[in-house]
């Protein structure tokens, strides 16, 4: 393997944005790219990263290989990249360490590291094609606002969507909260767009500690999308570039 | 509402 990324940045943050949700995980290299998907202890979340070999330039992968990586291993790795670094991962066809190179564009300053690697025996969960009822794109930052304020109140969300619009709303020992979000086109300022599309109405409750976690990924794009159907898990997706993603799945709760 | 089902209730294998 050998992928090398314009910018350290998106990798340091993709990888800040999972850590607390998933620990050890295997990224499965192969000649489209790098893939990852791994859920969380409780078995109720998980995380699909999807880095198309587009987002990487050049990205060569002669063999599948799954490195086997500790996220916060790697996020010290991570941290001792500048923003704006080069990034290049190497590994070999039967590795033991993943190799990551950081190449500052402005100085010839040049630094190298090797993370061990684990053997990882990771259950991998077959995700069908779903049509939603509900797709709802809004800005990334909104919905984390709606998140972090809601869990002020509720360990608990209701979002309901409908032609109205979509209703995030909580009740809690204190009181109640609801915050409501139309379609709106900002013709001036785009990413401030909300686009409801509904095939029909659909109300699900889900764990605000989840989504709260899910928002640490509000960096990586300007819009968020939430995809809704009855009693499936909720699809959170950040899309990054070149038709990369990175996608949370949360299982709704469920009455007594 | 209270609890979750596990996703693998949901995804499967495979």
């Amino acid at each position: 393997l050998e992928a090398r990324l314009e910018q350290a940045n998106l990798l340091k943050k993709v990888v800040d944005a999972i850590k607390d949700l998933v620990q050890d995980c295997n990224f499965d290299c192969n000649d489209s790219g790098i893939a990852l998907q791994a859920m969380d202890n409780s078995h109720v979340a998980l995380v699909s990263m999807m880095l198309k070999a587009e987002s990487f330039s050049p990205f060569r992968c002669d063999r599948n290989i799954a490195l086997g990586i500790n996220l916060s291993s790697l996020m010290k790795v991570l941290r001792c990249a500048q923003n704006e670094d080069i990034l290049t991962l190497k590994a070999d066809d039967a590795p033991d360490v993943v190799n990551l190179v950081f190449e500052s564009s402005e100085s010839d300053r040049l630094s190298e590291y090797d993370i061990k690697l684990m053997d990882i025996d990771q259950e991998h969960l077959g995700i069908p094609e779903t049509e939603y009822s509900a797709t709802i794109s809004m800005p990334a930052a909104e919905f984390q606002r709606i998140c972090r304020d809601l869990i002020a109140l509720s360990e608990s969300v209701a979002i309901e969507a409908t032609k109205e619009g979509v209703k995030f709303s909580c009740s809690g020992d204190i009181g109640n909260g609801a915050v409501t979000l139309r379609s709106h086109t900002n013709v001036e300022k785009p990413e401030l767009n909300v686009d409801i599309a509904l095939s029909e109405p659909v109300a699900l409750t889900f764990s605000l500690k989840y989504l709260v976690n899910f928002c640490k990924a509000s960096g990586l794009s300007g819009t968020v999308k939430l995809c809704l159907s009855s009693e499936v898990p909720l699809l959170v997706e950040y899309t990054l570039a070149s038709n990369s993603y990175l996608r949370f799945y949360l299982a709704p709760k469920i009455g007594d | 509402p209270t609890g979750q089902r596990s996703l693998a209730t949901y995804f499967g294998n495979p």
